[in-house]
């Protein structure tokens, strides 16, 4: 997956996120247009209803279920808006949301707020810690129970980028961890 | 010699008068760049995952694109940068902002499920984890049509605009990112990149490309510079998509030029949620709006700030109220599903960004984490893939 941010001189933006799931997808190649083919109907495993261990087959069409959260936030009082969106499969949605914190709430800069480690809850409600991850707050949380995922994932694909206006000035922020870099005028 | 004094004092004044102008624009600015920051723009920004590709959408803006423009730019730049990210074969999903009209609407060109999709396939997917290689699992590719549409409404240069940085970049001799490099040497990736059809454009005989080897990729930039001048429906409706779905066939898929040609990408209200002084705009089901706006919504309850994480009580405090929203939301990511497609199955919508949830939630976060059944979060034990 990746994403993009835009604004434009009049203020309009764009958060696009575009992906091909799992790195290289299906691995299935057309030599002919040169074009990889994505795996997306694998997120149809994640669909179940509520109760049930039953996951209903796919419906010619449907569109399965994604992680994506190309996102827009705007303050019409004081003229600021965050275009943000991100990659990384189930890390997107934690990773949008604790930049979206550290930039809105707890007053961090934008390249901080990107930068940040994150910490992630998988499917059997274990916490896995980014590397670099505040180790003492760590250590708070497993004196209060929390319990650490025991596999260690493997890596951590995360990458955010963004844009934010606060009036005449703007700021982008390309995620470092995939050796992105924003560009301006 | 009046005339010739009248003349010289003009001249001084008009000298004065640059020379003030200059300083007051030179104070004006040094003071803006000075409020702004260090990095601060003060017109327009693009942000991608590499620089090459920020840059060819901030040359779209400056040739007066729309943010669109820039946008698909953009993406177009990022398919051949980072081919193991996104590309043609994916799918893509907008979220647009209209400054003049205070709008916003959403673009879902997410793949979707071809005609003919193996009714059984799901029973593939434990043993499909994690990778899900092989066609089966490949959704009718939503890429192309959603920057077309996207482009109808909203773009503003010619649609061949957008794709000449990046043909160019292809045909002037492009080489591979270090990026891509480590996902080709990538030891988990390696074996089934070797054993795919993927092998004839990564592999230099036995050996993966490196960083900086020669990547010249004529196949793809043959098929941009078709899409170029005939536009999307090359693929979904034209020669190109023929080419593709004969490609795939012979590797097993089931693809068909129909599915392409019936492929519509889909424009819908955005979800829209008030988080304290912002409005959070963001896509709806079956993409994960729903479970950040869930997330965002709980928290805010709290009221962290700045003030409440600055010692390390605080933080660690916030983490968990964290942690256990996340429990929760992870829990309900299971809800997603496509309205389209399941009109009966309830909008799970409102309910995430209403407050009786948000309210519900925030009531059952206590102070430990280990003292509750993973059921209370409606945490499956079934080991899910990573959604993209």
């Amino acid at each position: 997956t990746s994403h993009v941010s835009v604004l434009g001189e009049d203020g309009s933006a764009v958060a696009a996120t575009s992906t091909i799931n799992t790195p290289f997808g299906a691995m299935v190649y057309s030599p002919q247009t040169g074009i990889l083919l994505n795996n997306e109907l694998l997120d149809l495993c994640r669909r179940n209803v509520p109760g049930s261990n039953v996951i209903p087959p796919p419906v010619p069409g449907e569109r399965p279920p994604s992680s994506m959260v190309p996102s827009i936030l705007v303050n019409k009082g004081q003229g600021s808006k965050l275009v943000i969106g991100g990659a990384g499969g189930e890390l997107i949605i934690s990773a949008v949301a604790q930049t979206i914190m550290n930039k809105l709430w707890f007053g961090f800069d934008l390249t901080e707020a990107i930068a940040a480690p994150i910490l992630h809850v998988n499917n059997e409600g274990h916490v896995e810690y980014e590397p670099n991850f505040n180790q003492e707050v760590r250590k708070g949380l497993q004196d209060r129970g929390q319990s650490q995922s025991q596999s260690q994932r493997p890596v951590f694909l995360n990458a955010v980028q963004a844009v934010f206006q606060e009036g005449p000035c703007i700021y982008a922020v390309s995620d470092l961890r995939k050796a992105g870099k924003a560009s301006g005028y | 010699m009046a005339w010739g004094q009248r003349a010289t004092v003009c001249l001084v004044l008009l000298g004065v008068g640059l020379g003030l102008t200059i300083i007051v624009l030179a104070v004006v600015l040094s003071h803006h760049q000075a409020s702004c920051g260090p990095g601060a723009f003060t017109r327009a920004a693009v942000a991608a995952d590499s620089k090459i590709c920020s840059d060819i959408g901030r040359a779209i803006l400056q040739q007066q694109g729309s943010p669109v423009d820039a946008a698909i730019a953009a993406l177009i730049c990022t398919g051949v940068v980072n081919p193991q990210s996104m590309g043609l074969g994916g799918g893509v999903v907008f979220t647009i902002y209209n400054a003049s009209t205070g709008k916003v609407e959403v673009i879902n060109a997410r793949e979707t499920v071809p005609a003919s999709c193996d009714q059984d396939l799901l029973n593939q997917c434990r043993n499909s984890l994690p990778l899900g290689t092989g066609t089966q699992w490949i959704g009718v590719p939503g890429e192309l049509r959603g920057y077309a549409e996207a482009h109808r409404r909203h773009g503003r240069l010619p649609w061949a605009q957008l794709f000449r940085p990046t043909i160019a970049l292809l045909r002037e001799g492009f080489h591979v990112p270090s990026v891509l490099s480590q996902f080709l040497n990538n030891s988990i990736l390696w074996r089934s990149l070797n054993s795919s059809t993927l092998r004839q454009l990564f592999f230099n005989g036995t050996e993966t490309l490196r960083t900086q080897d020669p990547f010249p990729w004529p196949a793809l930039a043959n098929t941009l510079e078709t899409v170029a001048t005939e536009g999307a429906e090359a693929l979904y409706t034209g020669r190109l998509g023929r080419m593709l779905v004969e490609d795939i066939a012979k590797q097993g898929s089931q693809l068909t030029v129909q599915d392409l040609a019936a492929f519509q990408p889909e424009v819908v209200e955005p979800l829209e949620m008030p988080l304290g002084n912002y409005t959070l705009y963001s896509p709806p089901p079956p993409a994960g709006g729903a479970i950040l706006s869930l997330i965002l919504n709980v928290l805010k309850g709290f009221n962290f700030s700045a003030e409440t994480v600055a010692r390390l009580e605080g933080k660690v405090n916030m983490y968990h109220h964290l942690v256990e929203t996340l429990k929760f939301a992870v829990g309900q990511r299971g809800r997603l599903w496509d309205p389209s497609s399941y009109p009966g199955i309830q909008n799970i919508s409102q309910d995430f960004l209403g407050e009786d949830l948000a309210q519900r939630i925030r009531q059952q976060i206590d102070g430990r984490g280990d003292h509750h059944r993973l059921s209370r979060y409606n945490l499956s034990r079934v080991r899910g893939n990573k959604m993209g």
